[in-house]
């Protein structure tokens, strides 16, 4: 454990106590995608399986059980408390088109042919893109709440904080994940457009419009 | 450089 994969999952941690948050202080779930949520029960679940199979740390197994449940709970709270406030007629994001190359690419790109292991390719690919149609609401609406960029841009400062990790993890450990510093790389480059509105509108106490 | 295979990160 460094410092930058310890700061990248505080902010992982701290992104989804955000959209508790949100929905909680605006009782709404407007401008999340279900879509987005949904993928992401799907990476923990298809990720963190090994929960009953390996242990790594304390921190590890505390960790991956919040990711599962708080997912879960986010998707509770969007079709079942908050329902109404969800409009499914915005999040319109093909998710076909992001399952299918994702599982082609776990089937091809894995380090042991094994079930677990293939399912945990297919979560770091299809975390790499799982914002995407979030992403793609955000575009089509052109604007969103300042607590759902602060998600956002927590969410993206995780994904960033992990490439300084994996560099240091390099000439430290001497190890590399090809995987996942790949899919890593694309996941934190898809915030950059995101981000740079965040820094130049969100931060400087405008609110997150998109220019026409 | 070796490749990790083991899933220690979240």
């Amino acid at each position: 454990m460094n410092l930058f994969r310890f700061f990248g999952d505080m902010s992982h941690l701290a992104s989804i106590l955000i959209l508790l948050y949100k929905i909680h202080a605006t009782r709404s779930v407007r401008g999340l995608s279900f879509k987005t949520q949904a993928l992401y029960v799907t990476v923990f679940v298809a990720r963190y399986l090994d929960v009953f199979t390996e242990f790594v740390s304390v921190y590890n197994t505390l960790m991956k059980i919040f990711f599962i449940s708080s997912s879960c709970f986010v998707l509770y709270l969007m079709k079942g408390r908050y329902r109404p406030t969800n409009d499914p007629s915005i999040d319109t994001f093909r998710v076909e088109y992001l399952l299918g190359p994702c599982a082609l690419l776990a089937l091809i790109f894995h380090y042991r042919w094994s079930f677990l292991e293939v399912l945990w390719s297919f979560s770091i690919f299809l975390e790499s893109v799982a914002i995407l149609p979030q992403l793609f609401m955000l575009q089509r609406t052109g604007e969103a709440e300042t607590i759902t960029t602060h998600y956002l841009a927590a969410l993206g400062a995780y994904r960033a904080l992990y490439i300084p990790n994996w560099i240091y993890r390099y000439w430290s450990e001497d190890v590399i994940d090809p995987i996942a510093v790949t899919a890593g790389i694309v996941q934190t480059a898809l915030y950059l457009d995101f981000f740079y509105v965040y820094f130049t509108k969100v931060l400087q106490g405008q609110k997150f419009e998109l220019p026409a | 450089a070796q490749e990790t295979g083991l899933h220690d990160e979240l």
